[in-house]
């Protein structure tokens, strides 16, 4: 996303 | 990872499983929505199909392979199998969900965290679906007015791994400087919301003991 992050929860 | 996370995780594997032992070991569709259960089918394969090129940790890969296998089997023994399609109650299920998926596209295409990337989109789009899938459920239930044990506990085990969830986001947005995704908590808190009359029932039944059914008004 925009915040850089991976989706890491589920 | 943090204690209500995990403990988010385990209760929504517990749902899981919970679901499976009554369709796939008691052979009962009986009080299960077929169309919440799609649902959750076109929510975890939309948003999990970063399988395929993002890795987290090996705990998020399991669990995402698991949420997207248990979910189509579950759907696929409804559909399929010949008891469960026996017991399962269809004309009582009976919600128009797509009013509740048209929606949640539009507004995955509009609402997301990064307009450029396609998969943002479908990402926020199971995000809002997931938030709403389980009311073809509680439709089902209210109308059959008692609900089944084993259901009964399905359900809450749903409910706690969202409510664990959002203490799971206050969590992190405590302790983690850059965690934002606003579309989460809001969706999570409407989602939760959403369980909170169920709560209320099975407490109320489960109060003098866990094999008290729950009757819904």
């Amino acid at each position: 996303g925009s915040d850089g992050a991976v989706h890491d929860e589920l | 990872m943090n204690i209500f996370r995990f403990l988010g995780d385990m209760s929504h594997i517990l749902s899981f499983l919970l679901l499976l032992h009554k369709i796939v070991g008691g052979k009962s569709a009986a009080g299960i929505s077929l169309r919440t259960a799609e649902m959750y089918a076109i929510v975890f394969c939309t948003r999990y199909i970063d399988l395929l090129w993002n890795f987290a940790s090996l705990y998020n890969y399991l669990l995402k392979l698991l949420f997207i296998g248990a979910s189509l089997t579950i759907v696929y023994f409804m559909r399929y199998g010949p008891s469960q399609k026996a017991t399962y109650n269809a004309d009582e299920d009976a919600f128009p969900v797509q009013y509740l998926i048209a929606p949640c596209a539009v507004l995955g295409v509009l609402i997301n965290q990064d307009h450029s990337s396609p998969f943002e989109m479908v990402w926020a789009f199971s995000i809002y679906l997931e938030a709403v899938a389980i009311l073809p459920q509680l439709f089902l239930l209210q109308k059959q007015g008692e609900v089944e044990n084993l259901t009964s506990h399905y359900v809450f085990a749903l409910g706690a791994y969202r409510a664990l969830y959002l203490l799971n986001w206050m969590f992190r947005f405590m302790t983690e400087p850059d965690y934002q995704q606003r579309i989460v908590w809001l969706s999570g808190l409407v989602q939760t919301a959403l369980y909170c009359d169920f709560f209320y029932h099975y407490y109320q039944s489960k109060k003098g003991g866990l094999n008290k059914s729950v009757k819904l008004p």
